[in-house]
């Protein structure tokens, strides 16, 4: 299963 | 959050910030490229649609709010309220070399092809060139006046120190994002003749001007 593409920069 | 992103952030706010205030205080547009400052506006309006959807942080949403604000209010002097100043005849590049190609991209090469993704990867392209219509401009008149320069030296600043925050998180985080780090190196050299005059002209108490 793919993890969701993280997304904590600006 | 490391200090490198840290700083990259900061340096990032505070070119918008110099942007701001110099247009607002000379009440003058002068040596800006609109051109730029719409796609700049175009690439956090696809990039923090998130601010709907996912919540990251109090930081992370506050930032995004002041990119999206500051962009849009940068347009707005250029375009509304100081019109007449913006100069028209020197930012004459064509975004449509930069926005058809970034489209192509991020539809071939994303993360996921969903919506939000594609516009996520398509801001990380756009915003990698936008600039070029602003380094153009100061190639065609053949100077930038010091507060400009301040200005682009900053912005360049922010992806280089988010370059030295993708390796500190490669090696402590193993997190890494190959379309991004791709991207902000492109960004990066992109700016590396301006860095190189603003180092040896500017930080010397020179004007900006290109070798003719």
């Amino acid at each position: 299963c793919k993890e969701p593409h993280i997304k904590d920069e600006l | 959050m490391n200090v490198f992103r840290l700083a990259g952030d900061l340096a990032h706010v505070f070119a918008i910030i110099i942007l701001l205030l110099k247009i607002w205080k000379t009440r003058s547009c002068a040596g800006i490229s609109g051109k730029s400052q719409v796609l700049f506006a175009l690439v956090y309006l696809t990039r923090y649609l998130d601010l709907f959807t996912t919540y990251v942080s109090l930081y992370n949403s506050v930032m995004k709010v002041i990119f999206l604000a500051s962009s849009g209010a940068t347009v707005y002097l250029m375009y509304v309220k100081f019109k007449a100043t913006y100069d028209h005849n020197h930012d004459s590049f064509r975004v449509e070399f930069l926005l058809v190609p970034c489209v192509l991209l991020s539809l071939l090469i994303n993360h996921d092809f969903t919506v939000m993704e594609v516009l996520w990867t398509f801001s990380i392209y756009l915003e990698s060139v936008a600039i070029l219509p602003q380094l153009f401009m100061v190639s065609k008149t053949g100077e930038a006046e010091s507060i400009t320069s301040h200005y682009l030296f900053a912005l360049g600043s922010y992806r280089a120190l988010y370059l030295l925050n993708w390796i500190y998180r490669y090696f402590v985080e193993s997190h890494y994002d190959l379309i991004a780090i791709f991207a902000g190196v492109v960004q990066t050299i992109l700016y590396c003749d301006f860095f190189y005059l603003y180092i040896t002209k500017v930080l010397k108490g020179k004007r900006l001007q290109l070798p003719a």
